[in-house]
């Protein structure tokens, strides 16, 4: 196992096991800058552990980034990873995110769906809901995406229990769902929330679950092609950007469209390249790049976040 | 540990309506246990589905008597799988 973070390979794919134990060393070799939150438990006892990047302060303005809600999109949890360790290696000599960190906090949630991670890793690779049993149904799971308190029950998800898109019994039925919807309430002062998927480069924002535009369409839309620009800047991945309903399809539930709701203006969902092989299932070698560019996007979003204040 | 043996990934093209209805329904046979990677949109959007060994024929079936063209994305989805294993495996090494 690595020693330290510095020894970590962020170039190959990890179980929870070293992830958290990944976690745990960025705190311990950087306790000024980085702590540790556990948010609730998922369904079969897993920790779901926040990192909290601050400078100090308090209620200070924030930021959420998840990656992994789907378990089986492996590249967005091993990008998380890179995510905080580049957090810290890049604090204080990068002017922006060093602006940024100054004046907000962000949290990072690496694994968001332990319990449908483990079992990609341990039983079946394409997993992609929770681990929750429905009673009644032979069918386990919940598609956390679905889940939440946004149109819950509408189109665009499915009430049965073996759907990919099942979306519950209610909408927080799932821990790992009700865990974030309790932090970022009690938090109270989160203004941008980014939440991380991984298949066919799209950078999403409210709304999923109607037509209506977002009272911000406007700005969220020009703030996505932002963006994806300077996404691109890298290798030249092309993402296309709009609205959940414009630009994919009508999704119920969904993530983003509970935290606009909420108030949190910058609301954005990603979908992460699948350029290098096939669909989500991409190679090793794929995840740095992915990465580095999707970095560059985040930057943008976060940037923006900090120099607009709402 | 489940395994996908023989699986395929489809990468799916539908140029019109009419298409896009019949994979619609191709989408809505349970019993098939289409795993649905990239839905049904518009035409100008692909669909991708990982077929089951069971399933192929009746899908690939369907595909051609509405004449919808189709590539196959990844042709045995557990060799892939197998390598992204043995790369980890490597790797831990």
């Amino acid at each position: 196992e690595p020693r330290n973070t510095d020894a970590f390979d962020y170039s190959r794919y990890h179980t929870i096991e070293e992830i958290y134990n990944f976690q745990d060393m960025l705190v311990s070799e950087n306790p000024n800058l980085v702590s540790k939150i556990v948010i609730g438990r998922s369904y079969e006892g897993r920790p779901i552990n926040v990192l909290k990047f601050s400078t100090g302060g308090t209620s200070r303005p924030a930021i959420w980034l998840d990656t992994g809600i789907h378990s089986r999109e492996w590249v967005t949890q091993a990008s998380g990873t890179w995510f905080a360790k580049n957090i810290v290696d890049t604090y204080g000599k990068d002017q922006v995110l060093t602006a940024i960190l100054d004046k907000m906090d962000i949290f990072l949630e690496i694994v968001t769906n332990p319990d449908g991670f483990a079992y990609t890793h341990s039983k079946n690779r394409m997993w992609r809901k929770t681990r929750k049993p429905n009673p009644g149904s032979s069918c386990v799971g919940v598609d956390p995406n679905r889940n939440w308190d946004a149109g819950f029950g509408g189109a665009g998800a499915s009430s049965s229990p073996c759907s990919e898109t099942y979306r519950g019994p209610s909408a927080n039925s799932e821990s790992e769902v009700k865990a974030i919807v309790d932090f970022v309430k009690s938090h109270g002062n989160m203004k941008a929330f980014v939440s991380i998927h991984a298949y066919s480069q799209m950078l999403l924002f409210p709304y999923g679950f109607t037509k209506s535009p977002a009272r911000d369409h406007g700005e969220l839309n020009e703030l996505a092609k932002k963006a994806i620009t300077n996404l691109a800047s890298l290798y030249g991945t092309r993402y296309r950007y709009g609205s959940i309903i414009n630009t994919i399809y009508q999704a119920s539930g969904g993530t983003i469209d509970w935290t606009y709701d909420q108030g949190i203006k910058y609301s954005y969902t990603f979908e992460l390249r699948d350029t290098g092989r096939y669909g989500f299932i991409l190679p090793a070698n794929q995840i740095l790049p992915t990465a580095k560019e999707t970095w560059l996007a985040l930057m943008t979003i976060m940037d923006h976040s900090s120099r607009n204040s709402y | 540990r489940d395994t996908f043996d023989g699986h395929q990934v489809l990468r799916i093209s539908a140029k019109d309506e009419l298409q896009l209805s019949a994979l619609r329904d191709l989408e809505a046979l349970d019993h098939l246990q289409l795993d649905i990677w990239i839905g049904v949109r518009d035409v100008s959007t692909p669909v991708d589905i990982r077929v089951p060994a069971f399933s192929l024929s009746t899908v690939k079936s369907h595909l051609d008597y509405y004449e919808i063209q189709y590539s196959i994305m990844i042709r045995d989805l557990q060799v892939a799988l197998d390598e992204e294993a043995e790369e980890m495996d490597a790797a831990t090494r």
